[in-house]
């Protein structure tokens, strides 16, 4: 798990 | 991806087009607001500064770029093209959006779920993007008479809204992990904004009449 969280919507 | 999603991004691709379709074929900008389109180029180019650090797949890569193309090629049209630039409503088009921009920074700069470079633009894109679409709501009351391809331009982009809302919604009821409550929040507000909008689009379209908004 990265520390920031990923952003996967547009 | 669920198909809400999709359908959001569709739409929201689709207003893009529909708004680039009236500027070339009609060669005209008016009861489009530059300030507006503005914002949009600010809340893209400040939300998708994960280009360079996080690949999620084609799809997302390509819409982002196209996201932030398309507002980009717009505000140029509407500033610079020779044409384009004269039917520009620039006496109607007021609205100080400025404001917006720093009261949006400010508010992310102290509501963001992490305080690092990336998360305050995030959170502030995602704030930025709720409220940009208020002066083009304003030009349009003000102006009164709406044509069709505008009308569909803020209709698609309403749309797409309400369904990243029920994206939303899937997502939590299928996630074990789901909670963006920041994107939510303002997903409502942003979604709230159209509302009045929607409404007059409604009646207009049941009773075959042209779209008009009140003053």
């Amino acid at each position: 798990v990265s520390e920031e969280d990923v952003k996967d919507e547009l | 991806m669920n198909i809400f999603r999709f359908a959001g991004d569709m739409t929201h691709l689709i207003s893009i087009l529909v708004l680039l379709l009236k500027v070339y074929a009609t060669k005209s900008c008016s009861g489009i607001s530059l300030k507006t389109q503005e914002l949009y180029g600010i809340v893209f180019l400040a939300r998708y500064l994960d280009l360079f650090t996080d690949f999620i797949s084609v799809y997302n890569t390509v819409m982002k770029l196209v996201f932030i193309g398309s507002s980009l090629a717009i505000v140029w049209c509407m500033r610079f093209h020779r044409v384009v630039k004269r039917s520009y409503d620039r006496d109607v088009d007021t609205f100080r959006h400025y404001f917006l921009v720093g009261g949006c920074f400010l508010l992310a700069l102290f509501v963001h779920e992490k305080f690092s470079f990336r998360e305050v633009f995030w959170a502030f894109s995602i704030y930025l993007e709720a409220v940009a679409i208020l002066p083009q709501l304003i030009l349009l009351q003000r102006s009164g008479n709406v044509d069709n391809l505008t009308g569909q331009y803020v209709l698609f982009l309403g749309a797409y809204r309400g369904f990243y809302i029920l994206n939303w919604i899937y997502r939590y009821f299928t996630e074990d992990q789901f909670s963006r409550w920041i994107s939510c929040v303002s997903g409502l507000v942003q979604t709230a904004l159209y509302a009045d909008f929607f409404y007059y689009y409604f009646i207009s379209w049941k009773n075959n009449a042209k779209l008009k908004l009140p003053a």
